[in-house]
């Protein structure tokens, strides 16, 4: 479960002061779907940056699952980003270096699964996202559409408890956005993850339980 | 004018071949405005890569206004896609260390173009695309869309005769993505800018006044 509380963010630029994020209260319960649109530049990433820990807010707090991100250390938020959420970035942040199914284990890696398990998940999931047979590929010699789904593929591989996807659909056609979205709809029925998708794509909206609207960094 | 004549391109991994085109064959005239559509791994970023000359078939041959690219020295080649093609590319290949307005002058300055008409131009066009106001912005304190549009703004801003645009709204909510293609509209309208767009958003198709399929490399 998530809980955003009067939470705000300001970025600085020089000496020019950007209010991204506006007191934003946020509740979405375990197992939810949830989509966040609003124009470009109205907020969503930063909203998302801030429920991952991997930004910190200028004001306000965010829980996960009842626990404060601020008062965790260092090493517990780190190990939280870990081990309970899956983050698909924008601009999907692949290891150049790493074929996709390197990309993909890196994370079941880092959380010590066993290295067969780890090869054979990744190889699932690169399937299930309609990449089998590319996973030895290096990110630059994918298409864009097929590096995003190597980035959602490294996301959901240890089925984490929240996954946080920034525009995971914006390179797809229709018809590969449709079966990545049921592909995350029967992970979501199934093992009961909840999902907090940002998107432009009326698709992506149409799968959500429920829309949250963006503008100039406050909910509308 | 754009001339594709049996067109090919396959790429090699390890001694897997990759048939990314298969002889395609397309005539482009000038002042058109064309939209390039099709499945997620279907060849589209390729199509714009050879005709751009950034990258060589591996049959068939491509000619922009009539000149064959494969029988141009290097700098003839480099000569064309600075003096006569803008392009946006998919990932926006924007320059870190620039701003938006050093990045969207970049392409002026190796014209030739004066310091400050460049500058005027810069600004004139980052206004244009709704990015008035975050000139002096590096691209990674943008959010996505508004790094798409620094990317856009670049290609468009010398006016070439020919703009290739690799999903240039895929990071845009509909009503950026709207006034962007009523922009991109009346230059073609107003300057007879040939436009080939690659895409998977419906709006684009809406303002395109030709649409061309591509599935598995193939024209269809
Ligand atoms: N450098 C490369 N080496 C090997 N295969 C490649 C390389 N670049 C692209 N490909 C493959 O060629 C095919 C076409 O790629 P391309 O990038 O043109 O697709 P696209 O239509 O632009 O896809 P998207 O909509 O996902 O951007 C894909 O199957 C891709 O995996
Ligand atoms: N590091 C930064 N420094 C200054 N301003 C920033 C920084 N990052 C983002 N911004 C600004 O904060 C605002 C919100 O950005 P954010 O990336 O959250 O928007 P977004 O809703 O994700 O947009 P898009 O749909 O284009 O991805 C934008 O106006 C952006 O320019
Ligand atoms: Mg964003
Ligand atoms: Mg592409």
């Amino acid at each position: 479960a998530i809980q955003c509380i009067d939470l705000g963010k300001t970025y600085y630029q020089g000496n020019q002061e950007i209010p991204a994020l506006k007191g934003v209260q946020l509740n979405i319960p375990k197992g939810d779907f949830v989509c966040l649109s609003g124009p470009s530049g109205s907020g969503k990433s930063t909203l998302l940056n801030l429920i991952s820990g991997l930004d910190q807010p200028t004001t306000g707090q965010v829980r996960i699952g009842g626990t404060r991100l601020d008062q965790l250390s260092k090493t517990q938020l780190s190990d939280l980003r870990l081990h309970r959420i899956g983050f698909v970035f924008q601009a999907y942040n692949l290891v150049p270096v790493l074929s996709a199914r390197e990309n993909v284990e890196l994370i079941m890696q880092l959380q010590g699964v066993p290295a067969k398990q780890c090869r054979q998940q990744a190889n699932s999931v690169l399937a299930e996202v309609g990449l089998e047979g590319l996973e030895q590929r290096r990110p630059a010699d994918l298409s864009g559409g097929q590096q995003q789904r190597v980035a959602v593929a490294r996301a959901i591989a240890s089925k984490p408890e929240l996954i946080l996807a920034d525009e995971p659909t914006a390179n797809l056609d229709s018809q590969t956005a449709e079966s990545l979205m049921q592909l995350l709809q029967s992970m979501n029925e199934q093992h009961g993850m909840t999902f907090l998708f940002s998107t432009h794509d009326p698709l992506v909206m149409n799968y959500s339980k429920r829309l949250i609207r963006l503008h100039d960094g406050a909910l509308v």
